[in-house]
Formats: C-alpha cells, sequence, structure tokens
C-alpha cells in the first residue's frame, strides 16, 4: 500500500 | 475526508485557537499544563517528519504546518513569555511527563507498520498522544474553579478525539482495506481518557454551575 494513503489522517 | 474527519480537524483547530486567544488576549495560562503541551510539540515534531518526504494534499500540510508552529509557540509562550509565564501553576503541575515517553518509544520499536524511522517515529507519536492529556488532567483536577476557555480547550480536545473515531469506524466501512489497528487502539485510548472530564463538564453545564472536579 501507499505511503500517502496511510497517513493522509492527522 | 468524510464529514467526522473534517469535524475533528476543526474541532482540533478550535481547542488550539481557543487556548491561543487565552494566551494572547488574557495573557494567562493559568489552569493549562505546560507538560501536557510539551508532549504535544513532540507528538507533532515527531509525526509529521514526513513533511520533508512525502506531499499529500495542500490541507494535509497545512494542517501539520499549523499544529507544529501552534504547539511549538504555546510551549515558548509559557516558559518564556514574561507576563504569560507568571500565570502558570507550576506548583500544581507536577506530572512527571517524561516518565512516559520512554514507554511510548520502547512500544514503538516493537509494535509498528514497518522498521523504518519514519514509522518508528509515526508510532510513538501516535502512543505518546493517547497519554498526553494525562498531565492535563491531573492538573484540572487540582485546581479549584476551571475557567471557562480552559474547560473549553479540553472539551474541543475531546470531541476531536470522539470526531476521529467515528471517522475511522465510517472509513473501515466505506473504503476497502481501511484497517488501522495501531491507530485505533491508541485513539480508542485517548477518547476513554476524557470520559470522566466529559461527565463532569456536561454535569456541571446541565445544573449551570461551575466546573469543579472532584478532588
Amino acid at each position: 500500500r501507499d505511503y500517502d494513503e496511510f497517513h493522509d489522517e492527522l | 475526508m468524510n464529514i467526522f474527519r473534517l469535524a475533528g480537524d476543526m474541532t482540533h483547530l478550535f481547542s488550539v485557537l481557543v487556548l491561543l486567544l487565552k494566551i494572547h488576549t488574557i495573557k494567562s495560562c493559568a489552569g493549562i499544563s505546560l507538560k501536557t503541551q510539551e508532549l504535544y510539540a513532540i507528538v507533532f515534531t515527531t509525526r509529521y517528519l514526513d513533511l520533508f518526504t512525502t506531499y499529500i494534499s495542500l490541507y494535509n500540510t497545512i494542517m501539520k504546518l499549523i499544529f507544529l508552529g501552534s504547539s511549538i509557540s504555546i510551549v515558548w509562550y509559557m516558559r518564556h513569555h514574561k507576563v504569560v509565564r507568571r500565570s502558570y501553576d507550576k506548583d500544581q503541575d507536577t506530572f512527571r511527563h517524561y516518565l512516559l515517553m520512554l514507554p511510548c518509544l520502547l512500544l514503538a520499536l516493537l509494535i509498528n507498520e514497518k522498521f523504518t524511522f519514519l514509522e518508528v517515529m509515526w508510532a510513538f507519536s501516535l502512543y505518546l498522544e493517547a497519554v498526553a492529556i494525562l498531565p492535563q488532567l491531573v492538573l484540572l483536577q487540582r485546581t479549584r474553579n476551571i475557567d471557562n476557555l480552559t474547560g473549553q480547550y479540553v472539551l474541543l480536545l475531546g470531541a476531536y478525539r470522539a470526531l476521529y473515531v467515528l471517522n475511522w469506524i465510517y472509513r473501515y466501512f466505506t473504503e476497502e482495506n481501511y484497517v488501522h489497528w495501531i491507530t485505533w487502539v491508541s485513539g480508542i485510548v485517548q477518547t476513554l481518557l476524557y470520559a470522566d472530564f466529559f461527565y463532569y463538564y456536561f454535569q456541571s453545564w446541565k445544573n449551570n454551575v461551575k466546573l469543579q472536579l472532584p478532588a
């Protein structure tokens, strides 16, 4: 899975 | 982005604004725990290291910069501003917050998405955020007569956490492969810590009396 898909929350 | 997530981010933003308002206009930080604010500054610095490596969206970048900047400036005000720092309840704010950091770091080294520097720091920030409110809750309990702004600050922070839980439930049912155990468990622990405060806050609001927590 992509990093930004996993870390899009603050 | 769903409505719960947006509302959660906005209540988080408002909580910071309420605190800055108190510090800037009233020049007071009475009832605010410096220990909690220092932990938040560490939480955001360790979580948003990806500002340098990944671009997610303009919204994401701006919000990260706001949370980083505000948390660091609040700590600066409480420590160094010549008027504000005098209102700090130093003798009451005695929680040994640095003791929370080591277990969080160990846990992050053991439980993370991937054993990389960024991911371990990310997990560390989630674990630390879960317990970062503790010094503030202890201080509130010791302070008689909690002022409105301090009460609203903690209420908004609690609302932000509760809305994030709703956001996760919503995403779990609407997105494929959306499973975040680390975020969920630490987020739920954090939300539960506020439950007690919420109870007394609504009691005092219902009875229209000033908020006082039992000793």
